[in-house]
């Protein structure tokens, strides 16, 4: 991903539950595509990075740099998505549950 | 039979039950091949789930996983759906099943509550029996009638013999299929609501030596739990309920063992920062000042178009024009005046700001 904009953007970013280590007990999925934001909201800030207006005057600030200490506004998950994870309880019981924002659709400076 | 507890079904329940999915579970020992069949994914966690895939209850969640993935959870289905399989019990030379409900949490709300057994005993269908008959009399003849369950919830005794009834449901055996479903919402609502998650059930059908669960040890009779867990969107739910780990693992019960039996090997991990408390800034952070010349030569990235960049945020900001100027400007000219104002607001902002 070296070669995909330094500005803020979705990146892929695949989270094997065995890696975390909690394969033990989730039994599906094993896998899923999380994705992670990354990248700058660098003054001007583009349309596509969805800047709030506080995150717009932030950095109109930060541009400026008559305050100290003010950093450029993140780059973080706009919209996300859910996943049902099927997972065995301390009982060993089978559990289904669907966890909301588990997946970044898009992402946004704010 | 199911009519009086359809209502407040969720809609995955509601499908599940008389969609006629139950009847591809005809055959316990075929059940895992069956379900996945038409289904190559479904049969991928079959196999992952190994053993326990020829389980009856994780056959009937690996469906419903299936299914709230291809479709979602509609609303009303909620966001958990606990299994729970029982422990077989005989008191007094009666077969009782042992539910334990502990597992579920306080934020769940409870929506619905299905009771799943195996029974074969279900009625011929008359149909079936006079269907090569010529007598039309054949139908009142085999008018036998439907066999029944009755299916008893009580609470783990402690002073009575067999525990205090908590419910009572009859159940009509479903023409087809062997194994059953009954709604027992009312039941494990009023369970969770009286904190009384012990529960046996018992199913009677007059009949002596009656079995209700499958060939083999895995075909036990369950209950599905749909609940809406209002704790779910809370920050960090996932670690909650998904990252279990033991912090003082057996092997780390040793007091000598342990590394944090001594408060003496302990190293203090956190650096005092000075003034990190009192302003804006970041620990460990170097902040630079951006000169002017930067925001337009450094900042902009190559592969933007202007038309990329916001357009109208820096609208309301600009001199107003009088509504006639406003008028005769056409469109592509006023694009055209819009990404050209929009540096130079900028730099009338810079400029204010750095003046101040």
């Amino acid at each position: 991903q070296w070669n995909e904009p330094r500005i803020c953007s979705r990146r892929y970013l695949k989270v094997d539950f065995a890696d975390i280590g909690w394969n033990e007990w989730i039994i599906s999925p094993k896998s899923f595509d999380a994705y992670y934001c990354s990248g700058a909201c660098e003054f001007p800030m583009p349309k596509i990075v969805r800047p709030s207006n506080h995150a717009t005057i932030q950095s109109i600030v930060k541009a400026v740099g008559i305050i100290p200490g003010i950093p450029e506004p993140c780059c973080v998950p706009d919209k996300m998505n859910s996943l049902s994870v099927l997972f065995l309880d301390e009982n060993r019981n089978v559990v289904l549950k669907v966890y909301p924002n588990m997946k970044v659709e898009t992402c946004a400076c704010r | 039979s199911h009519a009086p507890g359809v209502v407040g079904l969720p809609p995955a329940a509601y499908d599940f039950l008389f969609s006629g999915a139950p009847s591809s579970f005809s055959s316990a020992s075929a059940s895992s091949s069956s379900a996945a069949a038409g289904s190559e994914h479904l049969g991928d966690l079959s196999a992952a789930l190994g053993a326990s895939a020829r389980d009856m209850v994780a056959v009937h969640m690996l469906k419903l996983y299936e299914k709230y993935n291809r479709e979602g959870s509609r609303p009303g289905d909620g966001n958990t759906v606990r299994s729970f399989k029982p422990k077989l019990e005989m008191i007094n030379q009666k077969a009782l099943y042992h539910f334990n409900l502990t597992s579920m949490e306080d934020s769940e709300m409870v929506l619905s509550a299905t009771f799943h057994f195996y029974s074969d005993r279900r009625p011929r269908s008359r149909e079936v029996i006079c269907k090569r008959s010529k007598n039309s009399s054949c139908r009142l003849l085999h008018l036998q009638p439907l066999p029944r369950f009755h299916l008893i919830f009580r609470s783990v005794p402690q002073n009575t013999p067999l525990g205090l009834v908590k419910g009572n449901v009859t159940i009509f055996p479903h023409q087809r299929g062997v194994w059953q479903t009954k709604d027992i919402s009312h039941i494990i609502k009023e369970a969770k609501q009286g904190g009384e998650l012990l529960l046996l059930a018992e199913l009677d059908s007059g009949e002596k030596d009656q079995v209700f669960h499958g060939p083999g040890p895995n075909n036990m009779p369950y209950i599905l739990v749909y609940a809406n867990d209002l704790a779910i969107s809370e920050p960090n739910s996932v670690a909650v309920t998904l990252q279990r780990y033991d912090p003082f693992p057996a092997s780390d019960t040793d007091p000598s063992s342990s590394p944090n039996a001594s408060t003496d090997s302990r190293v203090r991990r956190d650096i005092y920062v000075p003034g990190s408390i009192h302003d804006n800034e970041l620990p460990e952070v170097e902040y630079s000042v951006h000169h002017p010349h930067h925001l337009h030569h450094t900042h902009h990235p190559q592969h933007y178009h202007k038309h990329e960049l916001w357009e109208n945020a820096y609208k309301a900001l600009k001199p107003k024009s009088s509504r006639k100027d406003r008028r005769k400007k056409g469109q592509d000219h006023n694009e055209m005046l819009t990404k050209s104002q929009m540096l130079n607001f900028d730099e009338k902002t810079m400029k204010k700001a750095r003046r101040k």
